[in-house]
């Protein structure tokens, strides 16, 4: 499943 | 993950809790914004709307629950507890941050990547936290002898974003289109806030003097 890269920082 | 964004995460981390530290065991917020403190409550709450809906990592969903615990804590101890808000120095943390919540929500409206809820609510926390430690360096100027925790503590959480600053000049190198100016300038201009702070704070340490803020 592709995942919402961009939000993977804190 | 690359190295900064470690390292800017754990220096985040320290940040929050030296803080915690700090009022859990003295019972002492001497020094601390209670303000910083609400308007970082509000980052978090904000930011991690996607916490139950988008799962990234373990370690992305505990930081998340780390960050929002420990903010809300503080601002209950702050708030709540007797023995806390003793040492709570309310004559001198005026700042206005209303003054500071409108205009980032404003600016969200405005200038986003996407017009969803969601993705206007994590840009406002952005743009929110770039500007959230003013009333702390604010009340910092104001207050006599600073002491080191409430110092470590301001000076980890202006490390932490400089670090991640790091972190997007690496991903930007090494991952196409990796490309997202608000969260850079956003975080440029909070780092810059820390700046004179940085300055004061490390001149303080390597002169071994007490860290203090002209007014």
């Amino acid at each position: 499943r592709y995942v919402y890269r961009s939000k993977d920082e804190l | 993950m690359n190295a900064f964004r470690l390292a800017g995460d754990m220096t985040h981390l320290i940040s929050v809790l030296v803080l915690l530290l700090k009022i859990h065991t003295i019972k002492s917020c001497a020094g601390i914004s209670l303000k910083t403190q609400e308007l970082y409550a509000l980052v978090f709450a904000t930011r991690y709307l996607d916490i139950f809906t988008d799962f990234i990592s373990l370690y992305n969903t505990v930081m998340k629950l780390i960050f929002l615990g420990s903010s809300f804590s503080i601002v209950w101890y702050m708030r709540r507890h007797k023995l806390v808000q003793r040492s709570y120095d309310k004559d001198h943390d005026t700042f206005r941050h209303q003054l500071l919540v409108l205009p980032c929500l404003i600016l969200a409206l405005l200038i986003h990547e996407q017009f969803t809820f969601k993705e206007v609510m994590w840009t406002f926390s952005i743009y929110l936290e770039a500007v959230a430690i003013l009333p702390q360096l604010v009340l910092l100027q104001r207050t006599r002898n600073i002491d080191n925790l409430t110092g470590q503590y301001v000076f980890f959480l202006g490390a932490y974003r400089s670090l991640y600053i790091l972190n997007w000049i690496y991903r930007y190198f090494t991952e196409p289109h990796y490309v997202h100016w608000i969260t850079w300038i956003s975080g440029l201009v909070q780092t810059l806030l820390y700046a004179d702070f940085f300055y004061y704070y490390i001149s303080s340490w390597k002169n071994n003097v007490k860290l203090t803020l002209p007014a």
